[in-house]
């Protein structure tokens, strides 16, 4: 474990406690994206099949519950809790996740490190996180609502891409043999699609921001 | 293998 990847999974977790915490708040989802959402919870789901098969060490194994929990939760907000569900975007969120997630599983079945269940699941986990945030993207281009994006919350999401890319590099360059080639790549194409999400987030921002000092 | 190792980045 190094610093980098400690602030890392820490800048990634504050980002999901103050989207939660957020929605809990103003009741509210508007502008926030189920399908974006469900797909993370999926993401933690078959990332942490491993949860009761390797253990790495307390603070994994803790942080694998608290992600699962913490995803679940904010899907289980915006599909049950009768005031937030109100505000749920249904007919803007539109993006056909299910091809995402067949493209993904299909592309494990090809890349993987070992052909596994746990394997195939684990490579499937990592693209499917790295594509998760195309339906957010989409509904931020359609709705422009960032009531419910905070800046702190993309500060954080955007925190969490950089410092684990250089925690690759620190592993790759401290570590002998550190060959998690389906990780790091599939992370640089996540980071991607995370500035184009932050740089929609703050047009819309500017825009939102324009129009009410008019 | 090293790629026995289980996973051990979140």
């Amino acid at each position: 474990m190094n610093i980098f990847r400690f602030a890392g999974d820490m800048t990634h977790l504050i980002s999901i406690l103050i989207l939660l915490l957020k929605i809990y708040a103003t009741k509210s989802c508007a502008g926030i994206s189920l399908k974006t959402q469900e797909l993370y919870a999926l993401v933690f789901l078959t990332r942490y099949l491993d949860l009761f098969t390797d253990y790495v060490s307390l603070y994994n194994s803790v942080m694998k519950i608290v992600f699962i929990a913490s995803s679940l939760a904010i899907v289980w907000c915006m599909r049950r809790h009768p005031l937030v569900r109100r505000s749920y975007d249904k007919d803007l969120d539109t993006f056909r996740h299910q091809y995402v997630v067949l493209a993904c599983f299909v592309l494990a079945l090809v890349l993987h490190e070992r052909f596994t269940f746990q394997e195939v699941f684990w490579a499937f986990s990592i693209y499917l996180e790295a594509v998760a945030i195309l339906p957010q993207l989409v509904l931020l281009q359609r709705s422009g609502n960032v009531d419910n994006l905070t800046g702190q919350y993309v500060l954080f999401l955007g925190a969490y891409r950089g410092l684990y890319i250089i925690n690759w590099i620190y592993r790759y360059f401290t570590e002998d043999h550190f060959a998690r080639w389906i990780a790091c790549v599939s992370g640089l194409i996540q980071t991607a699609l995370y500035a184009d999400f932050f740089y929609y987030y703050y047009l819309s921002r500017i825009k939102q921001d324009t129009i009410m000092r008019l | 293998p090293l790629q026995q190792r289980p996973h051990d980045e979140l």
